[in-house]
């Protein structure tokens, strides 16, 4: 408990310094390989220009994903749990402190590969976005509840492989919505390039403090 | 690290208590919807008759998973982990008191879908097999490196969709084998019913104490 008292005083602050520096700070969770990295991806390269991008990229090993947006020109920190599977508010802070927040009007916090502990840490973001590949199968809304409960967005991701997966939509919606009721959901694939039009589109609102 | 120090006191004796009923315990970890439920209702399907299965299936919410292996008509206790993304010792043995033991050959221990932490959790298990679906990357054993290195078998799951994902066969088993250099892959598909012979030839050594 001490634990996430600690960690939500932190983030209370962090949202403060965001807000003074009118940056948009959206948390992207998902299971590992859901398309985290795919959808900042897709993101950043419709964005650019419109809106400065940072991305503080949360992992346990490796930089690949940090080198994955590096190439895209946008300035990108990679963070390491040493081991954690989620990120807390101080290896965020850190973080922040080689970002110029200045030059930024959003940014991409990519939380560890995790469905289930990422959920319950707060950062000090805007919102907390969702993404579930329809490869994990519809019952994940109730067999992981917490982060479904807790997305201001959910990114449906990966809809390109539908057909060959036996994801049931009404059932994965039924679920999800005895959830959360108020969360729009984006069906996409990062593959495709489907869908992903709404998806920004939630984002510049997003940035205009119209949740 | 006190918490693992009791865990790891509990499983030594859950793994005697196994040893003297001559139960091999597999305990099967993934990434939510990789496929663990599926493997097991595969591998249920083709042992029946072979030897004796019973199931302990670990889960944050609901008993879905449970249910589906109840179907098969074997032995299955739901573990609900209270919100923990992983399984440790004390709810395992809390499970096997509701096994009979002495009618058991093998248990399968379905862990919490998170590819992090479960990994770092003894359960007195005789082995750690893992289950990467190839819808998820190629990166994932460099990327979340424990598991890939604890795992006494490695099942890839859903090549059936290799055709529609940028998985990069090369690059995975390099990265894996500077993991883990004695470990077998079995490539299967449990929607098709591919490559699953190799996986439950290799059980049946791990019944016999030859892994
Ligand atoms: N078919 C298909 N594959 C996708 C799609 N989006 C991402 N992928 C693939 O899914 C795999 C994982 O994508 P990433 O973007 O690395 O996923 P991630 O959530 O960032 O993964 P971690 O950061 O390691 O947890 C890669 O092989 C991608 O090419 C999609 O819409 N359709
Ligand atoms: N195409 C394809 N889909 C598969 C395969 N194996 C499992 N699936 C699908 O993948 C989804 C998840 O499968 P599960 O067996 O429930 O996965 P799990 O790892 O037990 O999931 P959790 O227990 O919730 O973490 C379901 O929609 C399955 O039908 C496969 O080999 N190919
Ligand atoms: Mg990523
Ligand atoms: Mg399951
Ligand atoms: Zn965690
Ligand atoms: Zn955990």
């Amino acid at each position: 408990r001490n634990v996430l008292e600690a960690n939500d005083q932190l983030a209370a602050r962090i949202r403060e310094r965001l807000a003074r520096h009118r940056v948009t700070a959206i948390n992207v969770i998902s299971a590992p390989g859901a398309g985290k990295t795919s959808l900042l991806e897709r993101t950043i390269a419709a964005l650019n220009g419109h809106c400065r991008v940072g991305v503080l990229e949360g992992d346990i090993a490796t930089t690949r994903d940090a080198e994955r947006i590096g190439k895209l020109g946008v300035p990108v920190v990679q963070l390491l749990t040493g081991g954690a599977c989620h990120l807390e508010a101080p290896l965020v802070e850190r973080g922040l402190g080689e970002l110029n927040l200045d030059a930024l009007d959003l940014l991409f916090i990519e939380n560890v590969g995790n469905i289930a502990c990422p959920a319950e840490f707060d950062l000090g973001e805007t919102a907390k976005v969702g993404i579930l590949s329809v490869t994990e199968g519809h019952d994940k809304p109730g067999k992981y509840p917490l982060l479904f409960h807790e997305v201001r967005a959910l990114v449906l991701n990966k809809i390109d492989l539908l057909p060959y997966t036996d994801f049931d939509r009404d059932a994965f919606l039924r679920d999800f919505r005895k959830l959360n009721a108020r969360a729009p959901v984006f069906e996409v694939s990062c593959r495709t390039g489907e869908g992903l039009g709404a998806w920004i589109h939630w984002l510049e609102h997003a940035r205009e403090g119209d949740l």
